[in-house]
């Protein structure tokens, strides 16, 4: 699995895609 | 939308870094279209979040940029949307749900002009409405979609086996294919195989059109087997096969598993000076490097001289592959060598030599028969825990007197009274 976490316009979205 | 998305990968690792570097510059191209406002430029830096490229893949983001772009008419983030909504299996009530979603997002996206999005409306109708698939993928295919098209001539091959249905499937995938669609390409190059196959003609000068147009089109693999191809009728050092290298180079700009080629070929060159110049370890990686399966290089005669000399040169895990390599060799002194290294890795704890050797020994191949010096060399390797040697010589006891019988382990232990009373307690009742 990867895990990505990216700040954008004030907001932080996580992701966890295996 | 769904943990598991049927359109959504994870984004490849691997890819090259020239690719890497384009879609990087793309993503912060569209960041700063968005950043202005142009609903085009989320669109594209949303499915740019939807897949991973040029930036990390994160799909609630993506979710977030296509909705807004979607709801603000641009048809490529509601084909986005939809791919990100469309679940593997929609047998849940929940997937179902989403399933619907999907079909809507694509519905939007079709009726803004997105072709594709009109070919996943009729992948969604194929399951309940097939009349109604055929006509928006004939009406689709007229206005210049290439996904119906493909899929109007798949069709057309797999539903009719005459000869007529399949020239005319092939003459769509031709088509297709030269107005830049790779998997038509594809499935058009692998049609026109066949049929050589067939023929047992040489490569024809279609199929070498159609495989580099589906290579320039973005396809791995079809790029490979052309270079493949070029490469065998090349003359000459490896490195210097420079069309071919153009091929195996695009081979993996499109798809990094055939990257190790090209890196094998432009790292020879060095390994054989290396090699030449003494250093065992250049020797092992040239040897490795000829043995690599399915690599344009893959060579037993090319791999022989330079793995015995890393064994000699005390790369211990080249021996036993040096002495395979030398026993296909006609050589006279061949089995000699072979010998040798056998017992260069055998001594210096490679198990793998003294199996293979001990086998060889007792089996007589490659060697003369001689039990009285194989067998020893098993027993040692179930002495020090092979347990399939063990049971390799058990086997042998069996047909072959001259077989050591090996020390019996407690691996199955009879068992005491009580247990076989306690069992047959249980049977009785």
């Amino acid at each position: 699995c990867t895990s990505t976490a990216v700040t954008f316009r004030g907001t932080l979205y996580e992701d966890t895609i295996c | 939308f769904p943990t598991s998305s049927a359109l959504v990968e994870r984004a490849d690792p691997d890819e090259s870094p020239a690719r890497r570097e384009r879609e990087e510059a793309a993503a912060r191209a569209d960041r700063t279209a968005c950043d202005e406002g142009k609903s085009s430029g989320c669109a594209a830096l949303g499915l740019a979040y939807l897949t991973g490229a040029g930036v990390p893949q994160n799909r609630p983001l993506a979710e977030v940029l296509l909705r807004e772009a979607c709801d603000a008419d641009e048809g490529t983030a509601c084909m986005g949307l939809g791919q990100l909504y469309l679940p593997r299996v929609a047998f849940s009530e929940e997937d179902k749900a989403m399933l619907e979603q999907a079909g809507s997002a694509f519905d939007r996206g079709c009726r803004l002009g997105v072709l594709d999005a009109c070919e996943r409306v009729a992948a969604i109708l194929d399951g309940t409405d097939e009349v109604a698939a055929d006509a928006l993928r004939r009406d689709t295919c007229a206005k210049g979609g290439t996904a119906s098209c493909r899929r109007l001539a798949d069709d057309l091959s797999m539903r009719d086996e005459s000869a007529a249905a399949q020239t005319e499937a092939q003459r769509v995938f031709a088509r297709l294919c030269r107005s830049g669609d790779r998997e038509s390409c594809v499935s058009h190059a692998r049609w026109l195989t066949q049929q050589q196959e067939r023929d047992e003609d040489s490569r024809s000068p279609e199929l070498r059109e159609i495989q580099s147009l589906g290579c320039r089109a973005g396809d791995g693999y079809l790029c490979h087997d052309l270079a493949m191809a070029v490469f065998a009728e090349g003359s000459g050092p490896p490195e210097q096969r420079v069309e071919a290298l153009a091929l195996f180079d695009r081979a993996c700009d499109n798809e990094s598993d055939f990257c190790s080629i090209r890196t094998a070929i432009h790292a020879r060159p060095l390994l054989v000076q290396g090699c030449e110049a003494g250093r065992a370890q250049d020797c092992y990686a040239l040897g490795e490097l000829y043995q690599a399966p399915g690599s344009p290089l893959e060579s037993a005669a090319d791999a022989r001289a330079p793995m015995g000399k890393a064994c000699e040169g005390g790369i211990i895990e080249a021996c036993t592959i040096a002495a395979e390599l030398a026993l296909q060799d006609s050589a006279p002194d061949a089995a000699a060598r072979a010998e040798r290294w056998y017992r260069t890795g055998c001594a210096g704890g490679q198990a793998g030599s003294c199996i293979a050797f001990g086998r060889r020994l007792v089996d007589g191949d490659g060697f003369p028969r001689d039990p009285g010096q194989g067998y020893p060399l098993l027993a040692s390797a179930c002495a020090s825990g092979r347990t399939d040697i063990c049971d390799e010589l058990e086997t042998r006891t069996a047909t072959d007197p001259e077989a050591p019988v090996p020390v019996a382990d407690n691996s199955y232990l009879p068992d005491d009274p009580e247990a076989l009373e306690e069992r047959q307690r249980r049977i009785n009742e």
